[in-house]
């Protein structure tokens, strides 16, 4: 298991202290604010105080853990004093930023990785509220994409081996929705039934090329 | 494609927007600031005005969206009575909640569909920090996960045939990560060197024996 120091224990920050602590992890969680550690104070080790503070930080243990999470909202010189004084230690830091520019500047202070959870959320919701058949295409690798068609068209009544979809378009059968049925694994003599939902891997274009065959 | 009405143009509302339109989706954006509009103003329609008020929504041809997010933070009441408006409209409402408690209100007043982005995108990196090829098991479909194992063990120096990983585990390779570079689609000669990560498809009792002689 690793350790992970989490500086902000606001609904980010806990978020994240929840979970790690979920999977078997160990979490250092600190804030200046005692109440916000009230929630987590039994499942991990928290320390209050500023992380502007080096001393401080160093006296709670930062030292130690294997990364760090700078979840400091609102006030964007505290996360930026968090992520220098985290950097000097020579820790591994992801630190969220509130604007693209405060994310310019952490980048530049040396952050490892920036997030910008509340328009990531936006993003997925909106991924989510779209789902349809084509757009349903999700990117699983780079470029890389798994998709579910709706079985229609040249594809009814044949066998996976027939269709060779593999060389014809260079996508994947991964499994097969038949009614609430999950066929999987797939194998070369399964044949296709209208109604199927047949879900694929491959190219976002090989993808499409086989969605205009299933119509 | 979809018409999505949004109500506040935050980072979390206007992240929404942003990923709608570039799916070809239509969106119409509210917000009682001019200024939070002005970024997306020449990609998809907005209203300036207070969502309180249910004539200025019904002008602002809120009715004829298929589904509205209520991104509406700080201001709890104004979120709620957004959300009580769009429901008396008959709309699908998806709402943003600042705390559980806000959640269990907006459950309440009818929102379809409640989510805590920040708490969300805590739990989202903590899995991203530990991922470790068991951690990392996500499910695509029901008793279908995807899990990324880090070659080792026996699986290094052998080609996919030699591996014959679907007959020995009922296992499927998707791809293979080496370095920067996804080597998909694979075939039955590529060999798994050290380094590679394989990802895999399967039940989470065959990837974890996989995994296990992956190590
Ligand atoms: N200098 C500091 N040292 C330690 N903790 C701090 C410091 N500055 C702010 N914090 C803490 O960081 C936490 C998160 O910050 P803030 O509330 O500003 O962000 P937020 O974006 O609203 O949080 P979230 O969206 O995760 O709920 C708060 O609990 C706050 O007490
Ligand atoms: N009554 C209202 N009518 C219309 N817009 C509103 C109303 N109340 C708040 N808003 C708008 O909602 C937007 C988001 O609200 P707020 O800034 O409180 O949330 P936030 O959680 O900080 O946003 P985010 O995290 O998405 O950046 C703001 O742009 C604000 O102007």
């Amino acid at each position: 298991p690793k350790t992970i120091g989490i500086i902000g224990a606001g609904r980010f920050g806990t978020g994240a202290a929840q979970e790690l602590v979920r999977n078997g992890h160990h979490v250092l969680l600190i804030d200046q604010d005692a109440e916000c550690l009230e929630p987590m104070a039994h499942q991990c080790h928290t320390a209050i105080g500023n992380a502007e503070d080096s001393e401080f930080l160093a006296e709670a243990g930062i030292k130690d853990v294997d990364a760090v999470i700078v979840a400091i909202g609102d006030n964007e010189t505290a996360s930026n004093h968090a992520t220098i004084n985290c950097k000097d230690f020579g820790l591994y830091v992801v630190a969220k930023a509130t604007h693209a520019t405060h994310g310019k500047i952490l980048d530049r202070l040396g952050a490892d990785y920036v997030v910008y959870p509340e328009h990531d959320s936006g993003v997925r919701l909106a991924r989510l509220l779209t789902r349809s058949s084509i757009l349903e295409m999700i990117e699983l690798y780079e470029e890389v994409f798994m998709m579910e068609v709706n079985a229609g068209g040249e594809l009814v009544g044949k066998s996976l081996e027939g269709l060779n979809l593999p060389h014809r378009f260079g996508v994947q059968v991964l499994l097969i929705l038949r009614g609430n049925k999950t066929i999987f694994p797939v194998s070369a003599k399964d044949i296709v039934q209208d109604g199927d939902r047949v879900v694929l891997l491959g190219s976002s274009e090989s993808l499409h090329r086989v969605a205009k065959v299933a119509e």
